[in-house]
């Protein structure tokens, strides 16, 4: 599993990126977190090539919220054969926007004294909930109403032994804020609001019914293209 | 007031939702 920060935003554990087969050498292991309202690209790069490296600079391909670095990939060089160092990359939002498939996916190539090697990864959307998410509960109930339910999309979260409040304060480490909470027939109901780097907002319910391990998320939102990251989102909290 | 009308308009949601 991840690492649980003190704030309990959910860091997942770092994946092979770029092996070093196809990297010259070079390998790549990352993740994604957010810390303080920033989001970071946290790498560790290995030399597993017979030379030094030297000369490191990153750039990503234009993505679906316009995700990019926000100053120079910092790597004290030479990267000594067998060298590992963790590398922590800030991004910002201003970059250019182009729908992606999956709409999280990010490609990005990383340049050294070798050559330019070009992965893809995948950044959890929750990357990009804000700290002032929390809607307004008038403003809630409004858009939520509003919402035409064609956007609407549920899905089911199995194996989880949380009970509600439990679940509720992990998912506000990552910025999913509960606006009401309401029990119907033993079930527990969480209205929930998050809001994105680029002003989409989202807005659940969540139901957790007492004693069984399987729950429902219900998602309204306008982009409705992002329910299925955020869904994955809940998944990945819930469950870590 | 507000607030108390905001606490049923939850809670008649909620209970929409449960019983369609």
């Amino acid at each position: 599993g991840g690492v649980g920060m003190p704030m309990g935003t959910f860091v997942p554990p770092k994946t092979l990126w770029l092996p070093a087969m196809k990297g010259k050498g070079l390998e790549i292991m990352g993740t994604f977190a957010r810390r303080a309202g920033v989001i970071q690209m946290e790498m560790t790069l290995t030399n597993k090539a017979m030379s030094v490296m030297t000369d490191f600079a990153i750039q990503f391909n234009r993505n679906s919220f316009g995700l990019a670095p926000a100053g120079p990939l910092q790597v004290p060089t030479p990267l000594s054969p067998n060298q590992t160092i963790d590398v922590s990359l800030p991004l910002n939002n201003g970059g250019p926007v182009m729908k992606m498939e999956p709409l999280n996916n990010l490609q990005v190539a990383v340049k050294n004294n070798i050559d330019v090697f070009y992965f893809s990864c995948q950044y959890p959307i929750s990357m990009l909930f804000v700290e002032d998410g929390k809607m307004d509960r008038q403003v809630f109930l409004a858009t939520w109403k509003d919402i035409p339910n064609e956007n609407e999309a549920q899905f089911q979260i199995n194996d989880c032994h949380l009970n509600s409040d439990a679940a509720s304060n992990k998912l506000q480490g990552s910025n999913v804020f509960t606006i009401a909470k309401r029990t119907v027939e033993g079930q527990d109901m969480l209205y929930q609001s998050m809001k994105l780097t680029n002003g989409i907002c989202v807005l659940t319910e969540l139901r957790v019914q007492t004693g069984s391990p399987t729950y429902t998320v219900s998602l309204k939102c306008r982009a409705a293209e992002v329910s299925q990251c955020v869904f994955q989102c809940y998944e990945a909290a819930l469950k870590n | 007031e507000l607030e108390d009308g905001l606490d049923e308009a939850f809670s008649r949601l909620a209970e929409s939702r449960t019983n369609p």
